[in-house]
C-alpha cells in the first residue's frame, strides 16, 4: 500500500523543502519506493536535487491542468529509489486556471490513483500558502507533516493551520490526519528555541515528533549542490535527523 | 510627498515582515510619518506590534472587499508617528473575492488615494506569493523593497522576482521602481553566506544596499513582546542595522 504525505505550512521558510528532500531520500535510503512531487511554483525541491528548473518541460502543472499522466512526468533522481514530479514557475498559472475546474479541489487525488501503485511513500512540497495548489495536495494526502520553525511566528501560525486542517477534513478529505509536527532549525544555544520547543510539547505533545532537526550548515549548503544532504555529507547532524525522522515515520506506519 | 514601498519576496521566510517592522519604526524614530500596511493573512506584522489579531474585526480586508476607507481602519502602535492597518485570517478569501471586482489589480491603489497626503512613508508588508495581494500591492507602490536571506534558495528566486517586476511596470505600473535588495540574517560566520554575499553583489551591484541585516537575536525575540527592536533594545546589532537601512533610503529618497 502506498502512504501519502504532504509537507505544508503556510508560513514562509520553515523547513518545508528540505524536510520534503531530505526525508524522501532519507526513506529512499531505508529502501523503500518513494515519490516526490514538488507543487510549488518556487521548484525549489526541483533544484534541490539538482535538476534545472528552466529545462523542465513537463511538470505538475501539466498533471493539474493538461490531465498528463503523472507517469509521462516523472523522472529518475541522483538517490535510487527516489523519483521526482518536477515543478517551475509554469505552475504559478494553474491556481488562477483551476479555479473554472470541475471538483477543482480533487484533480491531484484522481490523477494520483494510477500512480500509488508504484511507491510506498508520496511525498509532496507544498507552497507558502492554503491556496488551490494545498488544498488539492491535501485532498490527495493520507496525511501532513507540518515543519515548524523554534520561531515566535511560526509557532503563533500553528493553532491557525491545524484548524484548517480540521476544515479540510470536514469539507473534503475525513481520512486527512497529522502525521506530525517537526521542530526544525533548533539552536541549542538560543532561550527561544527552548522557550518555542516547550510550549509546543506542552500544547501538541501528542503530534510533536521525537526527532528535531538542529539548525546544520550541511542542511542549508547541499541543495547548492543539487544533492540531499545523505549524499553531500551523511555523517552531518543534519543528515542524521533525518534518517532519525524517517526511521520514526516508518515506525508508526508499521504500528498502524 | 508620500512614497509607497512594498516590502515583497515570493520565497518564504527571507525577512519580509521584520524589515516592513523594523524599516518603518525606524522611519518613524526619525521622525517620518509612517503607515505599515499589513496585506498578508498570516497578520505577523499586526501580531509583532503588539495587537491581537483576533480582535481585529476591520482589517485590510475590508478595504479592499468592502470599500472601507482607509482612515476607518488605520489604528495607533506604541510608536510615535507609526500608524498600522492590521490584517488576519480573513484576508485569505479576499484573493477569491478579488477575482470578480473590476480592475481588481487596482483596488488598492485607489483606496490609498484618501490617506497619502498624511504620511511620508507608506510601507507594505506581503505574504510570501505572488497573488493578487502582491500584484494589488506592487500596482499601488513607487518601490520595492526585496529581502534577501544569505542562503541558497533565496538568491536562485531572486531572478524570477526581478522579472515580475519588469511584468508588473510594462503591464501596470510604468513607475514602479526596485528600491533596494536587503541581504537579511547574515552570519559571519557561515561561508555560505559570504559566497551568496559575493554573487548577489556581482549580479546586483546597483541595486543591493550597503547596510546589511545581520542575524540577531534580538530581532526574532522581538516580536513575542509585540515590539520593533528599536523599543525592545536600541542597542542591539539589529536595531542599529534597521537604523542605518532607514537613513540609506531616506538619504537616496532625498537625492531623486
Ligand atoms: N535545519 C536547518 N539548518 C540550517 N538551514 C536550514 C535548515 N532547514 C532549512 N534551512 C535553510 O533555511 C531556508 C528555508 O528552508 P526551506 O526553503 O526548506 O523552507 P520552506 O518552508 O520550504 O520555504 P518556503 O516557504 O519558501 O517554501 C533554506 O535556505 C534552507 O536551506
Ligand atoms: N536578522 C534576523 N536575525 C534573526 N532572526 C531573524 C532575522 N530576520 C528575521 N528573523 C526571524 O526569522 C523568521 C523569518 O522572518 P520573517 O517572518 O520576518 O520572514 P518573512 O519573509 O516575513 O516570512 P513569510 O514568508 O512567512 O512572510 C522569523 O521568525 C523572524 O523572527
Ligand atoms: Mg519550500
Ligand atoms: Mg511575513
Amino acid at each position: 500500500s502506498c502512504k501519502i504525505i504532504a509537507i505544508a505550512n503556510q508560513k514562509g521558510g520553515v523547513g518545508k523543502t528540505t524536510t520534503a528532500i531530505n526525508f524522501s531520500a532519507s526513506l529512499a535510503v531505508a529502501e523503500k519506493r518513494v515519490l516526490l512531487i514538488d507543487i510549488d511554483p518556487q521548484g525549489n525541491s526541483t533544484s534541490g536535487l539538482g535538476f534545472d528548473k528552466d529545462k523542465q518541460f513537463i511538470t505538475t502543472y501539466d498533471i493539474l491542468i493538461n490531465q498528463t499522466r503523472p507517469a509521462d512526468v516523472i523522472q529518475k533522481t541522483e538517490v535510487n529509489r527516489l523519483d521526482l514530479i518536477p515543478s517551475n514557475i509554469n505552475l504559478i498559472g494553474a491556481e488562477l486556471e483551476l479555479i473554472d475546474v470541475k471538483d477543482r479541489e480533487f484533480v491531484l487525488k484522481r490523477a494520483l490513483e494510477s500512480v500509488k501503485a508504484n511507491y510506498e511513500y508520496i511525498v509532496v512540497d507544498c507552497p507558502p500558502s492554503l491556496g488551490l495548489l494545498t488544498i488539492n495536495t491535501l485532498n490527495a494526502s493520507d496525511s501532513v507533516l507540518i515543519p515548524v520553525q523554534c520561531e515566535y511566528y511560526a509557532m503563533e501560525g500553528l493553532g491557525q493551520l491545524l484548524n484548517t486542517i480540521k476544515l479540510v477534513r470536514q469539507s473534503f478529505n475525513p481520512n486527512l490526519k497529522v502525521e506530525g509536527i517537526l521542530l526544525t532549525m533548533f539552536d541549542s544555544r538560543n532561550n527561544l528555541c527552548h522557550q518555542v520547543v516547550k510550549e509546543i510539547n506542552e500544547h501538541f505533545s501528542k503530534e510533536v515528533f521525537s526527532s528535531i532537526i538542529p539548525r546544520n550548515i550541511a542542511l542549508s549548503e547541499a541543495p547548492s549542490f543539487g544533492k540531499p544532504v545523505v549524499l553531500y555529507n551523511i555523517a552531518s547532524k543534519g543528515a542524521q535527523s533525518y534518517l532519525q525522522l524517517a526511521k520514526e515515520v516508518m515506525e508508526r506506519c508499521s504500528r498502524e
